[in-house]
């Protein structure tokens, strides 16, 4: 029972987290106005997070629907695809996550996983550095899910909101030719393991 | 996909950047 209850805690920790990341990465690509943003502390790091009602439940929404694909380890990436006018990607920001076998973690711990997040944030802001050279094409976003193996006959599992469908990703959505590869961070805590790193297009 | 696994999303779209202009010019 407490093996099932540790998979919603970390579901719920890597969930908040992505959200954060998200809203981040759209302040920071610009793919909408800035005046929709505010100034939030989340893990002790000043952040950017979207007050517009409708893109805020649209990202909740979508995170609702991952959080089971996590919670079964059923997720191995979860990809922020920002998008040029065209809606072909101009930069991938990959999570993949990882998780330790269930048995050998002790749940107490779960929590000191928090204090690793600001780091990991602060990362991903020097993203803007790293790439800026590709933010003004940034037109729009999607969130994939690469699910392992074992969730391929689940497509149920990610279907959690009636209005809220999901549909296998478009090839040219999945996969950029020769995408240059920036590696950002790497975290490990007793509950998780995420490495985060971005697929930029190459420069024509 | 690679491994037999497949990459979903969502089927609907994120508002656009002129739907969010457009809403913001209401208020």
């Amino acid at each position: 029972r407490q093996d099932l209850n540790f998979g919603q805690v970390v579901a719920d920790i890597l969930c908040e987290f992505l959200e954060v990341a998200i809203h981040l990465i759209l302040y920071v690509r610009e793919v909408y106005p800035s005046g929709i943003f505010q100034k939030r502390k989340k893990y002790n790091v000043p952040v950017q997070m979207s007050c517009h009602p409708e893109l805020n439940q649209y990202i909740q929404d979508t995170l609702h629907c991952v959080k089971p694909l996590i919670e079964k380890n059923d997720a191995e990436k979860v990809v922020v695809v920002i998008m040029d006018k065209e809606h072909h990607p101009v930069e991938r920001f990959v999570f993949e996550i990882s998780q330790p076998p269930l048995l050998s973690i002790r749940f107490a711990s779960s929590f000191s996983v928090k204090s690793n997040w600001g780091v990991f944030l602060i990362t991903n802001r020097s993203a803007e550095t790293l790439t800026g050279g590709q933010k003004k094409r940034c037109c729009s976003f999607t969130v994939l899910v690469h699910t392992r193996d074992a969730a391929t006959r689940n497509m149920e599992k990610v279907q959690v909101i009636k209005d809220f469908p999901w549909i296998v990703a478009d090839e040219q959505e999945v996969h950029m030719k020769e995408p240059r590869l920036i590696p950002l961070k790497s975290m490990t805590s007793d509950i998780v393991k995420m490495q985060l790193y971005v697929e930029e297009r190459a420069q024509k | 996909a690679a491994g037999g696994a497949y990459v979903l999303k969502p089927l609907m779209s994120p508002p656009s950047r002129e739907e969010i202009l457009s809403t913001l010019m209401d208020l």
